[in-house]
């Protein structure tokens, strides 16, 4: 691999040096010859995909510079005739679709031809590259190329400029022929490279992503159009897909990248499609995802909290129990530091609802006693997990009084080990003894001391 | 020794006449002043004297406008399809250089300038001054082109071809007569695919058949091979075809042309699998000559 | 407009989007 990059290297420098030659001498010609030269490079079949990338970022860096001379001599008034279509005459489709977009993208910053028919045109041509690793590279490059050239409007400003509206369909097409070319990278090759393969797909899963990136950085798409165009194109291409690797990065991706008002406003379409997730998707991590994210932003300074009209815990509580009901083979960590999740909900966003944090500890009691967990050893995830479940309510209440109220927080402590069961009871002790919690009735003290009775007897 | 005059062809309007390129037989290729079906011809003929007090004795200078169809494998014979003829000068004796006029009115011109590679079309000027030993004769060549104009109604080729559970496609063209300067655009949509594709490319066909009946000679060439897809795809996908003609060098199909030859051209839609076999769907395509908006009109009677 | 002419295209469902190679 290192040879043959070393080689395809070396043959890029020397054709992007004639090229510029050519460029400081003005023979536009004779250079995109040289470009052409250059990019078919990038037709190789022999590069793993790291090693593609290196390639294509040498190139796309050389591009770079024909497109600034390019502006430069359109914006000087020497505009070539015709650019557009001379590109297009080159034999091979990878060189011809990469100049196409230089140009495309030139001819949309000097306004040539109208943006939106170079944009539609642009994202349309590269339909002819269906091999997986160069296709995504290619409309990476569609990608890069067209980021502060996207039309960011409601409305047209020109004729022919484009609004917003054709930034989504360029972006959304996009973005589902790229996840569409990654989800079959799966079946190139041998059976038995199944799993290089799929080690190759999580390294380019980025390329796939940026689409969400560009759409998230479009400032006029507002809630409505993404709870009405942006978010059902997504995610219909998601659960479609079928693919346990896409699935689980692109919603991943969905909760990263856009804003957490407008993850409240497509909870139920966001948590539907969950449920539509292929079996083999870690489903509880996304889940864990958003609740986390909209738990920091209802807790955050200067935000207006979740509006009262949004039963978040409900949507959550529900879709959870959903996911255990139909994974069978859900594990019992899994199950735990789902509730977990769902227990740093109610803490964060609903304090005062001491029924919401002893429903999930009654859920996970249930839960356990459905998996037939009877024995916790002290070392295992199960422990661990079951452990931190149980710290959350003493640190964000800091009140171990509540903690007595709780029906089920004794229950759920007493099904872990000894020392463990040790270590979460003295954690509380501590918690009472910094925040000077006061024991005021005797009944709170037997309740006290029934709970942390591994210390006492 | 050696010839004792040069005749000299002059044409008219050769300073503002379009030239066009022309290939010659050793693949050269010259421009040459370009003229149209019923455009008159003509010019001036100098003949200049090599030795300035010198006397030339001739039977008479004449000049021939000729049409002529030349195959390659039948070099003796010559089929002249048009041939127009006008005495510049009766017999006599050339003591100075002497300039002549000359008209061709109205030339019927009927088919394009031709270079192939069993055949050849071409249209020449011949002066020849009649001597007793050996004439003087001198040609200039000139390019004709025909131009065309289809109706507006130019049907689209549209097709579903394929083999027996191994792969069908659709494919579609916008026109089926395409102007040189034309775009092909068209798209190749996948009904079926069992077979790992690697690639697909459109090709341009020429293909010359000179001469008729069993001795009839056809010579294929690819001038273009255009990709049009890389890798491999699945079904249901549509890929789009644009091909600009005027990337190559092609000439307006000729359909049996005096009886003696025939241009046609052909799409070649290639696809290559992963070992190298080839699955191809031919599709004869007509291309004419269009008339660019510019061009001055034909002069009329 | 000859250099952004296309012809337009038939959709492709997501099942055969999606589908492993035939």
């Amino acid at each position: 691999q290192e040879k043959l990059l070393d080689e395809a290297l070396s043959v890029v420098k020397l054709q992007a040096f004639q090229m510029k030659r050519c460029l400081d001498k003005a023979k536009l010609m004779d250079a995109l010859k040289h470009a052409s030269n250059m990019l078919g490079e990038l037709r190789t079949s022999l590069l793993s995909p790291k090693s593609y990338y290196e390639l294509y970022m040498l190139i796309t860096d050389e591009m770079r510079h024909l497109e600034l001379y390019l502006l430069d001599e359109f914006q000087k008034g020497r505009r070539v005739q015709d650019l557009y279509e001379l590109v297009q005459y080159a034999g091979n489709i990878i060189p011809r679709l990469y100049l196409l977009i230089t140009v495309g993208v030139v001819y949309i910053k000097c306004s040539e031809i109208s943006r939106k028919d170079i944009l539609k045109d642009l994202v349309e041509m590269c339909r002819g590259v269906q091999h997986p690793l160069r296709g995504l590279f290619l409309r990476n490059y569609l990608l890069q190329c067209t980021k502060n050239v996207l039309p960011d409007c409601v409305e047209e400003e020109q004729e022919d400029s484009g609004s917003v509206s054709d930034s989504i369909d360029f972006v959304l097409l996009n973005f589902s022929e790229m996840n569409k070319l990654w989800v079959r990278m799966q079946h190139q090759g041998h059976t038995r490279e199944r799993d290089r393969r799929e080690q190759e797909r999580r390294e380019l899963k980025l390329l796939v992503g940026t689409n969400l990136v560009r759409l998230s950085q479009l400032d006029t798409i507002d809630v409505q159009r993404y709870r009405s165009v942006v978010l059902p194109a997504v995610l219909e291409q998601v659960v479609n897909c079928r693919d346990a690797l896409s699935q689980d990065y692109v919603m991943e991706c969905i909760i990263q990248v856009f804003p957490d008002e407008y993850h409240l406003a497509t909870l139920q379409d966001f948590l539907q499609a969950c449920a539509e997730l292929n079996p083999a998707v870690p489903v509880k991590n996304i889940l864990i995802s958003l609740i986390n994210r909209l738990s920091a932003f209802a807790t955050r300074d200067g935000s207006n909290g979740i509006p009262s009209d949004i039963p978040l815990f409900d949507f959550f509580s529900e879709q959870i129990a959903k996911i255990i009901e139909n994974k069978p083979d859900l594990s019992p960590e899994d199950l735990v530091s789902l509730q977990a999740a769902l227990t740093g909900l109610a803490l964060g966003v609903y304090k005062d609802r001491e029924d919401y944090v002893d429903k999930v500890l009654e859920t996970t009691n249930s839960g356990l006693d459905k998996l037939g967990v009877e024995h916790i050893n002290d070392h295992s995830n199960l422990s661990r997990e079951l452990m931190k479940l149980l710290k959350l309510p003493i640190d964000l209440w800091n009140d171990a009084l509540v903690l007595l109220r709780l029906r089920h927080y004794s229950p759920l402590l007493q099904r872990l080990d000894s020392p463990t069961k040790k270590s979460v009871s003295a954690y509380l002790l501590q918690n009472m003894l910094n925040n000077g919690t006061l024991v005021p009735s005797s009944e709170q003290v037997e309740q006290l001391l029934d709970l942390v009775r591994c210390l006492v007897a | 020794f050696g010839p004792s005059a040069e005749i000299e062809i002059l044409l008219d309007g050769s300073d503002t006449r379009k030239t066009a390129e022309l290939k010659l037989e050793d693949g050269r290729k010259e421009r040459f002043p370009l003229y149209y079906d019923g455009e008159t011809v003509s010019g001036k003929v100098n003949v200049v004297l090599k030795k300035s007090n010198g006397k030339l004795e001739h039977q008479g200078i004449k000049i021939e406008f000729i049409g002529q169809i030349d195959l390659y494998f039948d070099r003796g014979n010559r089929h002249e399809f048009v041939s127009m003829v006008r005495e510049l000068a009766r017999p006599g004796i050339l003591t100075q250089n002497a300039s002549y006029n000359f008209e061709f009115v109205n030339v019927e011109k009927p088919y394009e300038s031709y270079t192939g590679s069993n055949v050849k079309l071409r249209y020449y000027l011949r002066v020849s001054m009649v001597k007793r030993l050996s004439d003087l004769v001198k040609e200039q060549e000139i390019c004709v082109h025909t131009l065309a104009q289809y109706p507006d109604l130019n049907s689209s080729i549209k097709m579903e071809v394929g083999i027996e559970d191994c792969l069908h496609i659709e494919f579609e063209y916008n026109k089926s007569k395409y102007h040189l300067k034309d775009v092909i655009v068209g798209k190749i949509y996948f009904l079926l695919v069992r077979i790992k594709i690697k690639h697909m490319e459109i090709q341009v066909i020429k293909r010359e058949i000179a001469g008729s009946g069993p001795n009839a000679l056809n010579e294929n060439e690819t001038l273009a091979k255009f990709e049009i897809m890389d890798g491999a795809p699945v079904r249901g996908e549509s890929i789009p075809i644009r091909l600009f003609l005027s990337g190559y060098d092609l000439t307006p199909t000729m359909r049996d042309i005096n009886k003696k030859f025939s241009v046609k051209y052909y799409l070649n839609l290639v696809l290559v699998d992963e070992e190298e076999r080839r699955y191809f769907k031919q599709q004869e395509v007509t291309l004419f000559r269009k008339a660019d908006k510019k061009r001055r009109p034909i002069a009329s009677n | 407009a000859a250099s952004i002419q296309r012809l337009q295209h038939k959709r492709q469902t997501l099942e055969d989007a999606y589908s492993p190679p035939a």
